[in-house]
């Protein structure tokens, strides 16, 4: 999947199987990845699991669950809020218009959490204050919202060689060019920034014309949590996706 | 540092002029009000570092903690009409409010393959 990290990296990894985002002394995180196509290393998320720790005079512990078969509008004792005051908890989900969306919201420690449902995969999104994490401390165990995922999970090579045959997306096997992802990308996004790319990315990998509406998604979920990012989403090097060189910018 | 506030409110809420005349007050709402003071003592931690009333009440909280047998988790108010919080359990519990607003926020994200 595509990870937005803490410090705004922005990264595409394999990382299959159980993996933890965050673990902290106030939330934990954790996502697993399965491989979307036979073949190729990339991978998408099946399964996110949160637990809330308990905050003492505001809530006890909570998990919640999702999967892809299940977005479930509770925790999973089945109550839809934490803590003991009635109609004003301090952690609370929230039902959304929108199908496939639910929303957690914790104010006791300030953050919010997005989980979408894309396809047959899952999204996630989170803002926290910056005093809950320790953003500097290298000791901090694995988390990849913090650190990133480790080096050899890294996939590269979408952002160097998209215009070139590569074995993320064998061209027996290919449901779209590039052009036409790219076209079908540009009706979605507005800009052709990071977001754009995995969109491309994404179209390419698996051949699932839902799977645009994943970064979409990410956006959308960034401008509800955290509008001031926006400006940093466009990156200066943009890569030209039809040709694979860089662009103007 | 609003020691005597959370001291006060203490009192008041343990004070026999709260129950009826022949009520002894209740373990359970005795450990609601303690949590309560508990909750209002850490919450004056910082602007009361080093004043010897806010920690001699936080070592009595403790003490009355064991005395009543009383667990730090739970409710920490009582016989209030559903959706009105008490003040003080709703600014703790609220980051913003207890923070300030000029925090700074960071975002994560994951999506896609």
């Amino acid at each position: 999947p595509h990870l937005r990290t803490f410090k705004d990296e922005f990264q595409t990894c394999k990382v299959e199987g159980a993996w933890p985002l965050i673990d902290n002394q106030y939330l934990s995180v954790q996502v697993t990845n399965v491989p979307v196509v036979l073949g190729s290393s990339a991978t998408a998320t099946s399964k996110i699991t949160l637990i809330f720790k308990s905050y003492q005079g505001c809530t006890e512990q909570k998990v919640y669950q999702a999967t892809t078969e299940d977005l479930p509008l509770a925790f999973s004792d089945g109550t839809r809020t934490g803590g003991w005051q009635e109609g004003a908890s301090s952690l609370r989900i929230l039902e959304k218009p929108d199908a496939g969306q639910v929303e957690i919201q914790a104010d006791y420690i300030g953050s919010t959490v997005i989980i979408r449902q894309v396809g047959r995969y899952l999204t996630f999104a989170i803002r926290v204050p910056e005093e809950t994490l320790n953003l500097s401390e290298e000791s901090a165990g694995l988390q990849l919202c913090l650190h990133g995922c480790p080096k050899n999970e890294l996939i590269q090579e979408h952002r160097l060689s998209l215009g070139s045959s590569s074995p993320l997306w064998p061209s027996s096997r290919r449901a779209y060019t590039v052009e036409m992802a790219t076209e079908q990308c540009r009706h979605i996004l507005q800009v052709e920034d990071v977001y754009f790319q995995s969109c491309v990315f994404d179209l390419l990998t698996t051949g699932d014309p839902e799977f645009s509406m994943a970064a979409y998604g990410a956006l959308e979920d960034l401008k509800a949590l955290y509008p001031s990012r926006l400006k940093l989403q466009t990156v200066s090097k943009t890569i030209n996706v039809a040709t694979g060189a860089p662009g103007p910018g | 540092c609003r020691i005597q506030r959370c001291n006060a409110d203490y009192v008041a809420a343990t004070s026999p002029s709260h129950a009826l005349p022949e009520e002894t007050p209740l373990d359970v709402d005795y450990c609601i009000a303690l949590r309560a003071y508990s909750v209002c003592t850490r919450k004056t931690a910082k602007s009361c570092r080093g004043d010897l009333v806010y920690h001699s009440a936080v070592f009595r909280i403790k003490e009355l903690f064991t005395q009543h047998n009383c667990s730090s988790d739970g409710p920490t108010s009582s016989a209030k009409a559903p959706g009105t919080p008490d003040p003080l359990v709703s600014e703790l519990c609220n980051y913003e409010s207890r923070s300030g607003f000029q925090k700074k926020f960071a975002h994560c994200g994951l999506f896609g393959d």
